[in-house]
C-alpha cells in the first residue's frame, strides 16, 4: 500500500 | 451585518451535502466579494474549496469580513428542512454567535426560520498556488461518478493517465483489473455528454479512490467536472457552479517509495 501524502506539504500556510 | 439571499436555495443544500462527509466542522468566510469556505478533512489528506461570488446572490450584504464556524452535519439538518424550490436567506449579526436561515416558498405562502449556533473552529488556511496543469479533462459529472464507483469494486486506488489518445482510469485488486478510457468528444449531440481533454504533456498519477468517490457527491451541482493534473501535485477536481463560483477538491497523488 502506497503512503498517502498530506496536503499541507504541497500548499503554503497563510 | 451579513445578509445573503439565494433564489436557488437548493444549491446551498447540494454544496453542504457534497462536503459534509469529508469535513465535519468548517469556517464559512464572508466578505463583500462573496461567501467562501476552505477546509481539509480530519486527516489533512484532501481539501475542499468553495467560492460563491456575491453577484450570484439576489441580495448580498457584508459590512465586515467575518468567519462563521458551523457544524456541517447540523447545517445539513437545517437545510433539509428547506423546500426544494425555496429561496434561502442567511443572516448574521457582526458580533452574534448564531446564523439564521430563512426559507421562503416560491408562492410566498410559507416562511420559516432556523437559527444555527456558530462555533469557534481553529482552521489552517492554505494558499493554493496557480498551477500550469499538464492535463485537464472535463467530463460529464455523472460519468466521473460512475467511473469512481465502478473502479471501487475492483481496487482501492486508481491510476489516471492522460495521453493524446484519451484519459485512462485503471485499477487492480484481488478481483482482477479494470481499465476505463474516455476520449475527447466535443461533438456529442448533447452538450452534457461532451468530453474535452486539454493536454500539454502526458501525465499519470495514482489516487485513493475513497476520496475521489467522496468528491463525486458534488455531482448534482454541475453537468461537468474537470480533473486537472500535474506531476507530483494534487489533482484539482472542479465543479463549476453556474453564474456563482465553484466547488473544488484537492487530493495529493500517492507516491512510489
Amino acid at each position: 500500500i502506497l503512503p498517502q501524502p498530506r496536503l499541507p506539504s504541497y500548499f503554503t500556510s497563510e | 451585518m451579513f445578509e445573503a439571499r439565494l433564489v436557488q436555495g437548493n444549491l446551498l443544500k447540494k454544496v453542504v451535502d457534497a462536503v459534509k462527509d469529508l469535513v465535519t466542522d468548517a469556517n464559512f468566510d464572508c466578505s463583500s466579494s462573496g461567501f467562501t469556505l476552505q477546509a481539509m478533512d480530519n486527516s489533512h489528506v484532501s481539501l475542499v474549496s468553495l467560492s460563491l461570488r456575491s453577484d450570484g446572490f439576489e441580495h448580498f450584504r457584508c459590512d465586515r469580513n467575518m468567519s462563521m464556524g458551523m457544524s456541517l452535519g447540523n447545517l445539513a439538518k437545517i437545510l433539509k428542512c428547506a423546500g426544494n424550490d425555496d429561496i434561502v436567506t442567511m443572516k448574521a449579526a457582526d458580533d452574534g454567535d448564531t446564523v439564521t436561515f430563512m426559507f421562503e416558498s416560491p408562492k410566498e405562502d410559507r416562511v420559516s426560520d432556523f437559527e444555527l449556533k456558530l462555533m469557534d473552529i481553529d482552521s489552517e488556511h492554505l494558499g493554493i498556488p496557480d498551477t500550469d496543469y499538464a492535463a485537464t479533462v472535463t467530463l460529464p459529472a455523472a460519468e466521473y461518478q460512475r467511473i469512481c464507483r465502478d473502479l471501487s469494486s475492483i481496487g482501492d486506488t486508481v491510476v489516471i493517465s492522460a495521453t493524446k489518445d484519451g484519459v485512462k482510469f485503471s485499477s487492480s485488486g484481488d478481483v482482477g483489473t479494470a481499465n476505463i478510457t474516455v476520449r475527447q468528444n466535443t461533438t456529442a449531440d448533447k452538450k452534457e455528454e461532451q468530453v474535452s481533454i486539454d493536454l500539454k504533456e502526458p501525465v499519470a498519477l495514482t489516487f485513493a479512490l475513497r476520496y475521489l468517490n467522496s468528491f463525486a457527491k458534488a455531482t448534482p451541482l454541475a453537468s461537468h467536472v474537470s480533473l486537472s493534473m500535474a506531476r507530483d501535485l494534487p489533482v484539482m477536481v472542479d465543479y463549476q457552479i453556474s453564474d456563482m463560483g465553484h466547488l473544488r477538491f484537492y487530493l495529493a497523488p500517492k507516491i512510489e517509495d
